[in-house]
């Protein structure tokens, strides 16, 4: 069965497109058939795949303001949950393909708020569904916000990742965070549930570092001994952490994913590394 | 006269609070009696300088919703331009203050969208106005968004620094920052300029960093050489960049400044050279 994964972070910066991306890639090697959504504005996760949004042009004669008759972006997507994803869907490695953003994405809010709460959240899902058989698993690249957007990526989701650095300042909206995944899974999506926190930019040497991962896992331990119902009570701090590797900042700019990259350097190790754990979660149940 | 600097890039996560704060501190140490100003809801420049946001309690009854008689944070301050920021602004250090934050900022986008477009974004200036004799720069934390609390920052600001890391993808919404800031230059702060961009997070040693460097700089050489009366004709890549440097990530965890942290660590010497180099920048015209 397909399972689809939500990186999300209000916090910018933090590392969600790089291991969407990254991440993806990893399954896809380990056999995965994977797809990757871009539903932020910024389109970086498209960019960092090799699609260049800008280059998408202005749309046909009316077309625009959502009008198309057939998809090419994760935009027309939500706009009209009854089109057909698959022909604005490109496969840009083996068993590894896109459905990229494009800037129109970032007024989507707007023009959604025109439907009812319950029914502006629930577009990506409706169109996820029409795609199940082809892929193994979909990685959802969230904007950093909580609206709209990240709230379809929510609800698309049956699990949530959390990419962060260990920084103090980090941990503050984390709590905000968990709540919004919270809220989300009591009225819309009841088996939502958060597979845990990616260390991004990791740094291994900090002491500081080491604390904050320390607070986290206590916090996640505490959630599962409670025996609470919540999201997170099966959530833990994956492994491994995904070092700083400047290797992971070049390969956007070429279109590549660190494997296509250089898939011997630290970052790619880690991220593979990081997908055999996820597949290994899986495996699990 | 009081110089107004508002620190902005809508990309989350690049260093605009890191570089308010002890920028700040650099230029309270060189002697300028300094006012940082808190106007992102996260309040992490607040809780930097040893301001806990969560701790100001619930508001008095009939203060709420912006009822306040009193200024106790940045967002009484827009809520009620007629409002004294004074009894808002705590003293942290020698010649360092701050104009806290606090969460409710964030619902102040619905608030002040009751108002008139050019009058939602003036309520900073006018506020700032009055304690223009108390000190010599203001730093303006901004979030990390282009919305009426960004605005008000650049409507309030002589000048616009734009802390950012030198990777691929955060070159990508740079030029949608300059338009935003030639578009509120033009309609609503004729005088604003940019200083220029702060390289946070500095990987000295990397090619990829370099490149990226050397592209902002031919892009502000370009633009100087032109003649074009932009914002940004006098911009620059500021020296020393600020190297990544743990300490930096670990003091605002302590509510203290790099300079009461560490003062000889790296991240203490880059910013007090930053200082120096802005100190300069004013004193040249
Ligand atoms: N492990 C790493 N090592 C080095 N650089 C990294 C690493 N992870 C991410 N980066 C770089 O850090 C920056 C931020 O990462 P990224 O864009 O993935 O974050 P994000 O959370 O998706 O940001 P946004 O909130 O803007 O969508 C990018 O320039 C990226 O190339
Ligand atoms: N030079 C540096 N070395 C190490 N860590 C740093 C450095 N500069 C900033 N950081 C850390 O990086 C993270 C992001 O920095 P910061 O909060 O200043 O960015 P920001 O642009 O204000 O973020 P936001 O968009 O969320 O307001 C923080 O955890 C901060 O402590
Ligand atoms: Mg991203
Ligand atoms: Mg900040």
């Amino acid at each position: 069965a397909m399972r689809v994964v939500a990186l999300m972070n209000q916090k910018g910066g933090v590392g969600k497109t790089t291991t969407t991306v990254n991440l993806a890639a990893a399954l896809a090697d380990a056999g995965k058939r994977v797809l990757v959504v871009d539903l932020d504005p910024q389109a970086h996760a498209s960019l960092h795949m090799g699609v260049d949004a800008a280059s998408m042009g202005p749309r046909a004669e009316g077309e625009s303001g959502g009008g198309a008759s057939r998809a090419r972006s994760a935009y027309d997507v939500l706009w009209d949950s009854a089109l057909d994803p698959s022909p604005a869907i490109l496969a840009v490695a083996e068993r590894l393909s896109v459905l990229p953003a494009e800037t129109d994405l970032a007024g989507i809010e707007t023009e959604l708020s025109e439907l009812a709460p319950g029914e502006r959240v629930t577009r990506l899902r409706a169109a996820l569904a029409k795609v199940s058989d082809r892929f193994d698993a979909v990685l959802i690249d969230c904007p950093p916000s909580l609206g709209v957007l990240t709230l379809n990526g929510l609800v698309a989701a049956d699990e949530v990742l959390i990419p962060m650095q260990a920084h103090f300042l980090a941990l503050q909206g984390v709590s905000k965070l968990l709540e919004t995944v919270q809220r989300v899974g009591q009225a819309l999506n009841p088996g939502l549930s958060v597979l845990g926190v990616v260390l991004c930019m990791h740094d291994p040497t900090s002491t500081h570092v080491k604390e904050v991962v320390r607070d986290m896992e206590e916090f996640f331990a505490a959630g599962s001994a409670s025996g609470q119902e919540t999201p997170w009570k099966r959530a833990r701090v994956l492994q491994p952490p995904i070092r700083r590797n400047i290797k992971l900042a070049e390969c956007p700019s070429f279109g590549q994913t660190i494997f296509q990259y250089a898939p011997f350097c630290p970052g790619a190790l880690d991220y593979a590394a990081l997908g055999k754990a996820v597949i290994g979660m899986w495996a699990d149940g």
